[in-house]
Formats: structure tokens, C-alpha cells, sequence
């Protein structure tokens, strides 16, 4: 399948994201 | 935004009334990275919790001990924090951890992760990553020096590798470590 990683920097911005 | 695997959280309280597996609590389970910071917000930092508490995030379907069969060749990089680290090292170690299980870092050898935890314990706390295997030399190394750079250990803080066989039949601080790094 598709892999899906994402790094450091892109979920924290899913943090603050409203 | 879609998680590769579905992750669960356990809470571990000791209470020594009861036995092991029933102070072991599934708190949720995360799919999408906007479920898993819904469940971090809800939750009590790693260095609020009190002592001999622990929590692990887990792969779907693995428990977070020794007994799963799918544990039983498995190990763990084993992180043992000095007392005197602060509890904002703690929780952004704990966070660290859990971000490179939920994004996969691990490239090729993410298959082969597990999960992590955390022991709050009086004589220091402890975070951990568990392999699938503990012999497969390259994969348990691989693992061991990626969750090091990504969590920014000191080069010179050892870390070691321990296989969950022999862990059973000793006490942790006394089982032997595979690997060092």
C-alpha cells in the first residue's frame, strides 16, 4: 500500500492548526 | 489526514490489589493525526502522572506486553532518564516518540516497530521502543540510531537494546543489553 509518513514539522503544524 | 496504522494508547496504574493485566487500561485508539492530537490534548503529560504509572502507544491489535504472542521474539531501545532531568525534557522526549511512531520515521524498518512506552518510576523514568525482533541486527540498530538523532539524545548518553526474553526472567535493570549504542 501507499506508505504515508509524515515528519516532525508537518504534524506539529496539525497542532496548532484550528 | 490519514495514519498509516491505527495506534492505540494504554494507561498502566500499579495497584497491587489487583493483577498486572487489570491495572492495564486501552484509553483510545487513533487513526488520523487530527484524532491522535484530539487524545494528547485530553490526556495527562507523561510528567504529571504519578509514580509507577506508565503509558504506551501501541499498533492496533498488540498489546503492550511481554505475553503478546507477537512480542514474545521481540525488544526494546531502552532510554533510562536521570532524575534530575526536568519534566519539560520528559514530556518533549515522551512527544517526540510518539510523532515518530505516528509518521512512520522509521523508513523501511517502521514495519518492525511495535510501539513505545513510558515508565514513571521513582528510581528514574524510562522510554522505551519495541521491535518485533531483537536478534535482527540491522533493523534493531537501524531503529536505535534513528530514535536517538530524532529525539536528540546526547551522543554520549547510552542507550540499550534489550530482548523481552530476557527481561522476563530478570529484573529489567539487570538484563542484558544485545546491542549499545
Amino acid at each position: 500500500g501507499t506508505r504515508i509518513i509524515y515528519d516532525r514539522k508537518f504534524l506539529m503544524e496539525c497542532r496548532n492548526s484550528p | 489526514h490519514p495514519l498509516l496504522n491505527r495506534w492505540a494508547l494504554w494507561f498502566f496504574k500499579n495497584d497491587r490489589s489487583w493483577a498486572w493485566e487489570d491495572n492495564l487500561h486501552l484509553v483510545t485508539k487513533s487513526d488520523t493525526v487530527e484524532d491522535f492530537w484530539a487524545m494528547y490534548s485530553h490526556i495527562q503529560l507523561a510528567s504529571k502522572l504519578s509514580s509507577s504509572c506508565d503509558y504506551a502507544l501501541f499498533k492496533d491489535g498488540i498489546e503492550p506486553m511481554r505475553e503478546d504472542s507477537r512480542n514474545k521474539r521481540g525488544g526494546r531501545w531502552l532510554v533510562s532518564l536521570a532524575k534530575q532531568q526536568c519534566h519539560s525534557e520528559l514530556d518533549r522526549l515522551w512527544l517526540e516518540t510518539l510523532l515518530r511512531l505516528i509518521g512512520e520515521s522509521f523508513k523501511e524498518h517502521s514495519r518492525k516497530v511495535r510501539g513505545a512506552a513510558i515508565n514513571i518510576r521513582a528510581k528514574g523514568d524510562k522510554t522505551a521502543i519495541w521491535t518485533r525482533a531483537a536478534e535482527n541486527q540491522e533493523g534493531v540498530l537501524h531503529t536505535g540510531r534513528v530514535y536517538k538523532e530524532r529525539l536528540g539524545l546526547s551522543t554520549k548518553m547510552v542507550t540499550g537494546s534489550q530482548a523481552h526474553a530476557d527481561t522476563a526472567t530478570k529484573s529489567n535493570s539487570l538484563a542484558k543489553n544485545k546491542f549499545v549504542m
